[in-house]
Parts: C-alpha cells; structure tokens; sequence
C-alpha cells in the first residue's frame, strides 16, 4: 500500500472523531481504497468509513491487506503532524507496521513514524442497501446544537419527520423541548441548507448520548445528512470529498 | 418506557 493524502488534517479529524465509540479496527485497503467498518461495544452504533482511492494521489494498493491499528495509537501519531502537512501512507504484504510519512508543503521537513499493527478478529457486517423513508440534509453544526441542547434535558430524542418538516423532541425529570425544522434554501450560503425528501411519515428515538458522539464528525463537513426509516437503524452522513465519507448508523430504541 | 436495541439484530454478519 502507498497512500498519499493531501491533507493529514483529514484522518486525524476522522479518527478524533470515532476514536471514542471503537478502540481497534482494521482498515481494509484494496484498489478501491481504504475502509473501516466497526461497531461500538454494546452494539448500539456502527461506524463505516470509505476514504475511496481518488480522495489519494496517488494511490497505490497491489493486495488486499488489513490494517488492524489501534485508534488511540494512531491518534497520537497524527497529533505529530502539522494541520498543512500531507501524509503518506505505506505498508507492506503481510505488514507489522503501518508507516506514516508527514511532508510539509512549503518546508523541507520530513517525519516518519511507524505504528505496530494488531491482529483484530472484526465481525463484518453487511449494511443492505436501503431507500429510507425520509432524507434530511441540515448544516452539520445545528444538528449539532439540537443533540446537545436536547441531551441537557434527556437520554433521548424523538425525531419526527412529516411533510410539515422534521421534529426532535424530547421529554425528560425537568421539562420537554423540542426543535422543529423546516426545509430551507439559502442561495448565498448553500451550506446553510435544510433539505427534507420524504416518503413516508417516520417516527423513531434514539440515544442521544451516541448522537453527541457522532456530532464530532462536524468538523468534516458543513451539513450532514439523516436517513430514517421505521424500525430501522438511523443513518448519520457525514460527506467527504471524491465521495469518500463517515457514516454512523444507530440502532433505534423501541418499545417494550 | 422503551429500551435500546443494537445493530446486529438489522444488520447480518457477512
């Protein structure tokens, strides 16, 4: 494997941002890229990362290799790197360390670092493609806001989505709250976007506490995408350039 | 009152 990304910031925004609900993972590298797929360990929520080959340059990956790295470990490397450096990535056929290069752009500066891999068994888990019910793509940061304002006053939230708009409620010791959005254009500032494509009317809680934790993806992208269905796990987008991205899926809370 | 359900029970080992 030899990777080159233009912005080390990337990975490192990626791993500070999951490194909280998995600890090791493998990161299986092939000619279409580099992914991670792991699940927390209470099995509540799920994390899938695709960092596709045209978001390298190059890219080169010659066999199928997993890379069982320890996030904390990897975490500490990236730390070493400047926000301006361009990382390389290299491993062997049947690795014991992933290498890590960090370039500076405008200096001559060159580190080097190697992290020890780890053998990790990871059940894989196949994600059936799905036509969600509703589809709402908001800025990543009011959701954001909405999951920590609603966790100040509860474990969950009710997310509502119907033609009116989408609703996050919540009801907890000290009172109820609740966010409603509607869909909204902003032409100047696209980012600002609220755009609701819904199907059917959908109605599903889930814990807050595990949405908190994926909101640290905010940094990645200025909206984020939800896709519900009833009864199925919520799916959390966070877009990345070349279609690469970070998905969160969470499994929903139901009745007893 | 409802309880958390966790992702192995939509989502099949592959």
């Amino acid at each position: 494997l030899e990777a080159r990304l233009e912005q080390a910031n990337l990975l490192k925004k990626v791993v500070d941002a999951i490194k909280d609900l998995v600890q090791d993972c493998n990161f299986d590298c092939n000619d279409s890229g580099i992914a991670l797929q792991a699940m927390d360990n209470s099995h509540v929520a799920l994390v899938s990362m695709m960092l596709k080959s045209e978001s390298f340059s190059p890219f080169r990956c010659d066999r199928n290799i997993a890379l069982g790295i320890n996030l904390t470990s990897l975490q500490k490397v990236l730390r070493c790197a400047n926000s301006e450096d361009i990382l390389t990535l290299k491993a062997e056929d049947a690795p014991d360390v992933v290498n890590l290069v960090f370039e500076s752009a405008d200096s001559d500066r060159l580190s080097e670092y190697d992290i020890k891999l780890m053998d990790i068994d990871q059940e894989h888990l196949g994600i059936p493609e799905t036509e969600y019910a509703a589809n709402i793509s908001m800025p990543s940061a009011e959701f954001q806001k909405i999951c920590r304002d609603l966790m100040a006053l509860s474990e969950s939230v009710a997310i509502e989505c119907t033609k009116e708009g989408v609703k996050f409620s919540c009801n907890g010791d000290i009172g109820s709250g609740s966010v409603t959005l509607r869909s909204h254009t902003n032409v100047d500032k696209p980012e600002n976007n609220v755009e609701i494509d819904l199907t059917e009317p959908v109605a599903l809680t889930f814990s807050l506490k595990y949405l908190v934790n994926f909101c640290k993806a905010s940094g990645l992208s200025g909206q984020v995408k939800l896709c519900l269905s009833n009864e199925v796990p919520l799916l959390v987008e966070y877009g990345l350039a070349s279609n690469s991205y970070l998905r969160f899926y969470l499994a929903p809370k139901i009745g007893d | 009152k409802s309880r958390q359900s966790t992702i192995d029970r939509y989502f099949s080992p592959r």
